[in-house]
């Protein structure tokens, strides 16, 4: 079983990747 | 060299640190820099995970009874908190000023204290589920500290009963975490131990046997079987030492057992 705490940072992760995500895009066009 | 010492850890952070590294990149080539977008929606979905985060952070604090890591996830859980507030805030500014360098910085802030803190929180906690994982290694070694009174057969079947469940437990734990672990020295290393481990019980227990029945035939060789038992158990204890001495070691460590 994986922990709470281990889901919601990986939640958290992939909701900063989706930020990142679209800086990124930005600063490439 | 892994840089992150669980798979788990590092199917969480490894795609989230590529990124952000590469943003960092990317924005310090770019010298007068474009318009941002709006990302309100971007920054509240962050902060939305990180008050979840935060939350189950101390519920877990809370339900724990693990000393240091009741002291070590709180920073990791204010760093966090204040990176999600840099992201507001410069996703504010921004709305105002789509050029503004500074909401940029914030940004990039933001995205590296989120990746500092979930890596900060996320090492906290798994250095506590290794805690865990050294006390049940611990109590396999109190067990074998009583072989000594074991002198009859009665008390061997007692002995083997008990240990039994601890040792099971033992094993699978430590099979779990090497599964778990990126560095590849590491993994052998446990595995090795937990081999040597299976291998020495069913010798141990003959071990115990033979001086049980040997101290009841009051013959001689029992000084011997009892250096034989001893032997036995020195080396099954060893083998646990050894795998708490790996438990603890991060990919960090590796240049000193270079």
């Amino acid at each position: 079983d994986t922990p709470e705490m281990v889901k919601h940072a990986r939640i958290l992760a992939q909701a900063t990747s989706q930020l990142v995500n679209a800086l990124k895009c930005d600063a490439e066009t | 060299m892994p840089v992150f010492h669980t798979k788990t850890i590092e199917s969480i952070l490894e795609p989230v640190a590529q990124q952000v590294s590469r943003l960092v990149i990317l924005h310090e080539e770019a010298e007068d820099g474009n318009a941002m977008p709006d990302l309100a929606r971007p920054v509240q979905a962050v902060k939305l995970a990180v008050d979840n985060l935060v939350r189950v952070g101390y519920e877990t604090i809370n339900s724990s009874e693990d000393a240091i890591l009741k002291q070590d996830m709180p920073p990791a859980l204010n760093r966090v908190e204040e990176a999600s507030i840099l992201l507001i805030q410069a996703s504010d500014m921004l709305r105002s000023d789509p050029f503004s360098a500074p909401a940029r910085k914030k940004l990039i802030e933001g995205s590296r204290g989120i990746l500092q803190g979930t890596s900060a929180l996320l090492l906290a906690f798994d250095e506590s589920e290794v805690r865990k994982i050294i006390r049940i290694c611990k109590n396999v070694l109190e067990y074998l500290a009583i072989t000594e009174v074991v002198e009859t057969m009665e008390d061997l079947v007692t002995f083997v009963k008990n240990l039994s469940p601890v040792l099971t437990k033992m094993t699978k734990e430590v099979d779990g975490r090497q599964k778990e672990l990126t560095h590849q020295v590491h993994r052998e290393w446990l595995e090795r131990s937990l081999e040597q481990v299976k291998q020495l019980t069913p010798i141990l227990i003959s071990g115990i046997k033979i001086y049980i029945t040997t101290k009841s035939q009051g013959g001689q060789g029992v000084a011997e079987a009892q250096t034989n038992r001893d032997y036995v158990i020195g080396k099954v204890c060893n083998e646990i030492h050894e795998m708490i001495r790996v438990l603890q070691l991060t990919t960090y460590d590796e240049e000193e057992w270079d």
